[in-house]
This record gives structure tokens, C-alpha cells and sequence, in this order.
């Protein structure tokens, strides 16, 4: 574990905490995207299946365990809890994240180091991971004022995947036989899709002002 | 066969 891949899955944990304390302590969901919080659940469902067949260590572990509880719960929030429920501004997800999840399948059946099962479901989930931020971004640029903390929930997920990247660089020049094209290429694909919302981000962080994205 | 690489990243 190199120091780039740390800070990468400290942003993911962080951004994550930060949407639970939002939701949990504010009982607020306004502004977060459920369609995207689904297709992580689903992402991390898919992925984590490993936690069966192999283990690479206890961090690992704890770290799967904590990301598939973590978005079953954000998820069963915004459907189902009382209070919360009522905060999900329903009219503006629109997003048809269905749309998404076939393409990533067909995707994963032809494009794939291995046809196994688990093999198949996960690269599915690397496919589907990259393109889930997508109903969330079209969210925040309809809400318009964005609220402090889905901004800064946005953002820590952007550095996560910024900082991933960072760490393939890392590894392909300190590791012998360090390949991994379906990851690098997914990933790449997910942090550029960032790149518009960090620059403004950053602007409003810049002139300390509520973030504001464009219509 | 090409070894898979290990899946030790999240």
C-alpha cells in the first residue's frame, strides 16, 4: 500500500462519512442523487462478491464491509426513512440509471480478462463505477445552489479517483507485471467526468462562495 | 495463460 492509494480510499471513506452525517444528522438528503446512491450499491455488490473466495487482508475486509453496509443504508435512508424521504428531490433525479446498467453488462460480457462469473460481475462493477456520478451531476447542475455538503461529498469522491490514478502510476514503475488496462481505462474515464465540477468547485472554494454550477 | 493480477486495490 503506497501513500497514494491511502489518501485515495481516506477521500472515498471520508466522502462517504460526510453523506451519512449529512443524512443521519440533519435527516436531509436534499440535493443527493438516489440513482446514483443505487448503482453504488450495486457497484459495491457486485464487486465485493470477493469477500467469499479471497482475502487479501483485514483492511481490505473491513473496508468492503464498510462501503456495502455504508450504501445499503444511505440508500434504505432515502427511500424509506420517515423524515429523510421527504428531503429527496424526487422530480429533478431523473436520470434513467437503468440506461446505464445494460450498456455496463453488454460491456463487461465482451470486454473482460476472464469469462467467469465473478470474473464478468467484476468488471462489470469497474464499467458501471465509472459512469454511477452521472445522475448525481446532472443533480447538482439542476439544483443549481449547490449545499455545502453534497459539494464537498462531490468533491472528496473526485479526489479519491484522482488520487487512484496516482496510485496505478506508482505501482506500474515500483511493480514488476503491474498491468491493468480495464481498471486504468474505467478510471480515467470516471475521473474525467469530474473535471468539469472540480473547476468549479475550486472557483467557488477560491472566491468563498456558495458553489454554483452553470444551467 | 497471462496471470490475472492480484485484486488488492478497492
Amino acid at each position: 500500500m503506497n501513500i497514494f492509494r491511502l489518501a485515495g480510499d481516506m477521500s472515498h471513506l471520508f466522502s462517504i462519512l460526510l453523506l451519512l452525517l449529512k443524512i443521519h444528522t440533519i435527516k436531509s438528503c436534499a440535493g443527493v442523487s438516489l440513482k446514483t446512491q443505487e448503482l453504488y450499491a450495486l457497484v459495491f455488490a457486485t464487486r465485493y462478491l470477493d469477500i467469499f473466495t479471497g482475502y487479501i487482508s483485514l483492511y481490505n475486509t473491513l473496508m468492503k464491509m464498510f462501503f456495502l453496509w455504508s450504501s445499503f443504508t444511505i440508500v434504505w435512508y432515502m427511500r424509506y426513512h420517515n423524515v429523510v424521504r421527504r428531503s429527496y428531490d424526487k422530480d429533478q433525479d431523473t436520470f434513467r440509471h437503468y440506461f446505464l446498467i445494460l450498456p455496463c453488462f453488454i460491456l463487461a460480457l465482451l470486454v473482460h480478462e476472464k469469462f467467469t462469473f465473478l470474473e464478468v460481475l467484476w468488471t462489470f462493477s469497474l464499467y458501471l463505477e465509472a459512469v454511477a456520478i452521472l445522475p448525481q451531476l446532472v443533480l447538482l447542475q439542476r439544483t443549481r445552489n449547490v449545499d455545502n455538503l453534497t459539494g464537498h461529498y462531490v468533491f472528496f469522491l473526485g479526489a479519491y479517483r484522482s488520487f487512484y490514478i496516482l496510485n496505478w502510476i506508482y505501482r506500474y514503475f515500483t511493480e514488476q507485471n503491474y498491468y491493468k488496462w480495464i481498471t486504468w481505462i474505467s478510471g480515467l474515464v470516471q475521473t474525467a467526468l469530474y473535471a468539469d465540477f472540480f473547476y468549479y468547485y475550486v472557483k467557488s472554494w477560491r472566491n468563498s462562495e456558495r458553489l454554483q454550477l452553470p444551467a | 495463460a497471462k496471470e490475472l493480477c492480484k485484486k488488492d486495490e478497492l
